[in-house]
């Protein structure tokens, strides 16, 4: 099978999956004891050039790697964690040379930025928020939203960087009367935001007015669903969500992403597509991340499954290797690629 | 999934409910 293979016309079973659509290009070792958390890309100004960096995050360490000639990697600056360890990394959209992190146990406890001095020697680290911190996302035009707090005092804040990665507004969002558990960008409309709550609704804000637009309530048959992406066609809107906490169904098999329609104005909403993984292949979403119409996710068997979202299946499947199960996965911002990672600080570079 | 089950739909949704919704 060529590397270029991304077509199959019928739902293949999974031993007929073409494992050649990802194609390895390139490796990550990070030395470092601890165990690794997450991968992201961003670009970084180095000698005056911006780079398409990789960004590995360990508990205690967070490295950025720049490339080098044939697919190799150097890592140049890592910024070290003492009390906190770090739970994952936020890229901001439209801001160079600077990444944030969130650290925490279970929860998030804070959100630090992490940049360098202006001659690029040292690393630096500013606390940006600190906490009960429940959801984070980057937004387009170096914007930061967290959500903080609980039901009563739930704040939900913007945070904009100057270009320079530098000084900050901060701006309110009204808060909804529940939990916030993650956030999602409307593609195509920068002045709206998406958020999941822990009553399985979708929440939808003004970000220009701060106000709160609507909450809307999603399919019950699977609670603490997670929204990857969203995009609005023809006055409705289209919402990517997985289901971590849906249960494995032997016979149809674990829907892993689900694509839902919803009408903003009614707050009616219908299921249009569930992504399943092939028949004979065992697992439940764990952790993903979604691009253009793809779809990546970490399995509970080890495994990564990526699905096209317009053909509707999965397309490729990734088995463990080494015999080390995967742990984390996300696509380059920077590129097509897809990072997919493993606890003991390998980070694989895979071509789609 | 059929579009009529969703209910009146409008173009301007954002518009609409930011015109709607308090601030």
């Amino acid at each position: 099978h060529s590397a270029e293979q991304t077509e199959i016309a019928e739902v293949p079973a999974w031993d007929s999956l073409n494992p050649g659509t990802l194609q390895l290009v390139s490796k990550l070792k990070n030395p470092s004891g601890s165990c690794s958390v997450d991968v992201s890309a961003t670009w970084w100004e180095i000698a005056g050039f911006k780079e398409p960096c990789v960004i590995t995050a360990c508990e205690y360490v967070v490295s950025l790697w720049k490339p080098l000639d044939a697919w190799q990697w150097e890592k140049i600056y890592s910024w070290h964690f003492t009390e906190v360890p770090v739970l994952q990394i936020v890229v901001v959209p439209d801001v160079c040379s600077l990444v944030c992190v969130a650290l925490g146990n279970l929860e998030i406890r804070e959100i630090r930025a992490l940049f360098c001095s202006p001659d690029g020697k040292s690393e630096k680290q500013v606390l940006l928020s600190s906490g009960n911190i429940k959801a984070v996302l980057g937004l387009a035009k170096r914007r930061l939203v967290s959500s903080s707090g609980t039901l009563c005092d739930q704040q939900v804040e913007i945070m904009t960087f100057a270009e320079d990665g530098g000084s900050k507004e901060k701006q309110l969002l009204m808060p909804p009367e529940e939990t916030i558990l993650t956030f999602a960008e409307v593609q195509g409309m920068q002045e709206a935001l998406l958020g999941t709550t822990i009553m399985n609704n979708i929440v939808i804000w003004n970000l220009k007015t701060g106000q709160l637009l609507k909450k809307m309530h999603i399919d019950d048959s699977y609670q603490a669903s997670v929204c990857h992406k969203a995009y609005s066609e023809m006055g409705l809107l289209f919402v990517v969500l997985s289901h971590p906490r849906a249960k494995e169904n032997e016979l149809l098999g674990s829907p892993v992403f689900q694509l839902t329609v919803i009408n903003p104005k009614t707050a009616l909403s219908t299921g249009v597509m569930l992504y399943r993984l092939p028949h004979g292949q065992a697992g439940r979403f764990l952790e993903g991340d979604v691009k253009d119409h793809f779809a990546a996710a970490v399995l509970t068997s080890g495994t990564i499954a990526v699905w096209d979202l317009l053909l509707g299946h999965c397309t490729a499947l990734l088995p463990p290797v080494s015999g080390q199960s995967w742990s984390f996965v996300k696509w380059s911002g920077t590129d097509s690629h897809l990072l997919a990672g493993q606890k003991d600080g390998n980070i694989f570079v895979y071509r789609y | 999934c059929n579009k009529a089950d969703l209910g009146p739909i409008s173009l301007n949704w954002f518009e609409e409910l930011s015109s709607e919704a308090p601030s």
